[in-house]
């Protein structure tokens, strides 16, 4: 643990409790993507299956049970409590397109092939592209609520400290994986169009509107 | 039969 690490973490889990907390809060979950939520599921789902087979530690096991109950909890608000206001017209990204190629992919490049390893790797795949569904619809209704572009900033710097994260690693203790580190970058790419956005409007008080 | 790695990050 280091304080990248930790940092990238709490920004994690802050994005996830924003999100909670907006969708409660406003009894609504307009302009959220249900299929980026569907994705992140089934990221956590397969990652954290984990908790069952191996034990780093009570902060570790803590962390995933909390992002699995969030997970699943968004999932119930969007799809169940608050169904009418979600917006699936504009949630028209096709998630077949990232679910299949993250699958390949994760048969093709894998460090050991067992069940376990494959679907952890599938959800490194999967976790780098799953934004991709919230950032479409974005584009296509043109703007985002100030709290989602909070909840998308602080989902976003999550895999970027854990980026500075690895580097701290790889000096300090010579941890070099490959697989999680390029999904990473990829992962933080997609997201830098938002973040100019985010810090040239929504940090200057304005909402996020593309032109 | 190769063991899965331990992954010790979230």
């Amino acid at each position: 643990m280091n304080i990248f690490r930790l940092s990238g973490d709490l920004s994690h889990l802050l994005a996830i409790l924003l999100l909670l907390v907006k969708i409660w809060k406003t009894r609504s979950c307009a302009g959220i993507s249900g299929k980026s939520q569907i994705l992140f599921a089934i990221v956590y789902t397969t990652r954290y299956l984990d908790l069952f087979t191996s034990f780093v530690s009570v902060y570790n096991s803590f962390m995933k049970v909390v992002f699995l109950t969030a997970s699943y909890g968004t999932l119930y608000l969007m799809f169940f409590k608050f169904k009418p206001t979600y917006d699936h017209n504009h949630d028209s990204f096709r998630i077949l397109y990232l679910i299949i190629p993250s699958l390949v992919l994760s048969f093709i490049i894998v460090h050991v092939y067992t069940v376990m390893e494959i679907l952890w790797t599938y959800s490194i795949y999967l976790e780098a592209v799953a934004i991709m569904p919230q950032l479409f619809m974005v584009s296509r209704t043109g703007e985002a609520e100030t709290i989602t572009s909070h909840y998308l900033f602080a989902l976003g710097s999550y895999r970027a400290l854990y980026i500075l994260n690895w580097i701290y690693r790889y000096y300090t203790e010579d941890f070099l994986d490959m697989i999680v580190i390029i999904a990473g970058i990829v992962q933080t790419i997609l997201y830098c169009d938002f973040f100019y956005l985010y810090i040239t409007k929504v940090l200057k008080g304005k909402r996020l509107s593309l032109p | 039969k190769e063991e899965s790695l331990e992954h010790d990050e979230l």
